[in-house]
């Protein structure tokens, strides 16, 4: 049990962490073609 | 640098009067070479022959369990490619382990040590007598299970040899798989974490990862969070070189083998005896002027530390006009692996740790979770625990404490205004739109503390399982007591 919630906290995390990464990159795209 | 060993004559056991005396009676302790949980891990000579020897001090109060696997399978092995097993002693509340001295230490020693990867050559040689004592072990059925740089052991002659099998396991008729989640996160593999079970290739997808570490320092997923690295092994395609240009095709294709995500894909240690990167390997002669370097940086550090040593000795002198005789200073790098006995979870048990560095994954050592060791019905998967021990504290959470810590620094600092208890809760998935409003620098600071908010929440929930986990264990324990007692 302590696994599988484990599991699911690292994984929600990864989820978010993922999300974060890929608005920081649109981001930096849309600032690169604005330049 | 001078050797004390004698490689013509190589010890096979202790003599039979050797050990019905007290050990310190046949043995000089010279130096510490490492330290643990389990006791420390000290050079000695053995005075019948002068032949150095490494002696494993344990106290008795620890898992014997593990330790009298230890024994039982280098006891086992007669290999010149497996650190050989001398004999034990019982010295007041310790057990000491006579086994062989490895003079250069772990390859991971070395590589620390000169602060220099090896080259191709040098890994070739090392990963051949290794695949020799993995051929060995296998043929055995036994699993090494934790095979990493730090486990592998040059002697002064250049020959590498397995060492530690604390979390060795073997495979019987029985039981052609394994199922217990064993070894050092980044270097377990992909089947080995899916709990699917598993067997002695495992131990090839190790000696894979060793293969990167030892030719750029680190096994891949080092620089991420090891929970992080422990689910994304089995999700991700096989790790490779972070620069394959630096490396021969050979070499690449090695690799590429022994990183097979499917284990029935996987070569064994025999077949890889024959890849064209094993059978051009030089001899071990060409890792003399590696050991030569490493173990004359060791002599200078321990030289350096000594001569601090004696100026301290010095300016504290004036009191201190008794001759205190003879004093060995123990060697102050940190070599050992550390074995904490662990409480993950109902059935969890050992993690080991490497005690040296500050990296993620020095920090983070071996694992042990759902062991199935404990076949016999009467041990079970419960330990008993000397109540008087410290509670058990798995060293990957050592390694988020630290984490925290340094979070809750950069929050005193005011440094990471990400990291507060405001937004330690993660948006719900429909949420997520929100972060579009955000600035990039606050999705970077949000990024930023991610890792110590899971690390409080993993901390949380592990708080949350031991406290369920408790009474039953003080129920079990009472239970045993009554037995006895009966």
């Amino acid at each position: 049990l302590f696994m599988k919630e484990l599991e699911r906290i690292v994984k929600s995390y990864e989820a978010y962490r993922q999300a974060l990464l890929s608005e920081v990159d649109q981001r930096q795209q849309r600032q690169q073609w604005y330049a | 640098v001078q050797m004390r060993t004698h490689p013509r004559r190589q010890l096979k056991k202790l003599s039979e009067d050797s050990l019905t005396k007290q050990p310190e009676e046949v043995f000089d302790v010279l130096e510490k070479l490492g330290e643990g949980s389990y006791g420390s891990v000290f050079k000695a000579n053995y005075k019948e022959t002068g032949e150095i020897v490494a002696i494993k001090q344990v106290p008795v109060e620890s898992d014997l369990q593990e330790i009298i696997k230890e024994i039982s399978i280098m006891q086992q092995c007669n290999s010149p490619h497996v650190v050989r097993y001398y004999g034990s002693y019982f010295k007041n509340s310790d057990l000491w382990i006579v086994m062989e001295y490895c003079g250069a230490g772990s390859v991971s020693d070395i590589i620390r040590l000169r602060n220099k990867t090896l080259t191709e050559d040098e890994i070739a040689t090392i990963v051949q007598s290794t695949l020799k004592g993995l051929e060995y072990l296998h043929f055995m059925r036994k699993i090494h299970r934790d095979i990493k740089a730090g486990n592998i052991l040059l002697n002064a002659e250049g020959q590498a040899k397995l060492a530690d099998f604390g979390v060795a396991g073997q495979l019987t008729d029985t039981m052609a798989k394994r199922n217990t989640v064993i070894g050092t996160p980044f270097w377990m593999a992909p089947e080995v974490i899916q709990e699917i079970g598993y067997n002695c290739v495992a131990d090839i997808w190790s000696l894979g990862i060793t293969a990167i570490e030892m030719a750029e320092g680190k096994p891949p997923y080092a620089d991420i969070h090891p929970m992080r690295a422990i689910f994304m092994i089995p999700t991700n395609p096989p790790p490779t070189f972070r620069n394959p240009d630096l490396w021969s095709e050979p070499f690449q294709d090695f690799v590429s083998q022994c990183l097979v995500k499917n284990p029935e894909n996987r070569a064994t240690a025999t077949q890889l005896l024959q890849h064209p990167f094993i059978k051009a390997a030089k001899p071990s002669s060409i890792l003399r002027a590696l050991i030569t370097d490493a173990m004359e940086i060791k002599l200078k550090k321990v030289e350096a530390e000594q001569r601090e040593q004696d100026q301290e000795d010095e300016d504290n002198s004036d009191e201190d006009e008794v001759d205190q005789g003879t004093m060995v200073r123990a060697g102050t790098n940190d070599m050992g692996t550390i074995r904490e006995a662990g409480s993950l979870g109902g059935t969890a048990r050992t993690m080991i740790k490497q005690s040296d560095m500050g990296t993620m994954e020095s920090q983070l050592g071996t694992m042990v979770i759902n062991s199935d060791d404990d076949e016999d019905e009467e041990a079970g998967t419960m330990k008993r625990r000397d109540e008087t021990m410290q509670p058990a504290k798995p060293s990957f959470l050592e390694y988020f404490e630290q984490k925290e810590k340094e979070a809750n620094c950069h929050d005193d600092s005011g440094e990471d205004p990400g990291h507060n208890a405001d937004n330690r809760k993660l948006p719900a998935e429909g949420d997520l739109e929100v972060m579009r409003t955000w600035s990039v620098e606050e999705l970077r600071s949000r990024l930023a503390s991610l890792d110590p908010q899971m690390e409080q929440e993993i901390k949380e929930i592990r708080q949350r399982y031991l406290a369920k986990r408790q009474p039953i264990l003080d129920a079990i324990e009472a239970k045993k007591r009554r037995q006895q007692n009966f």
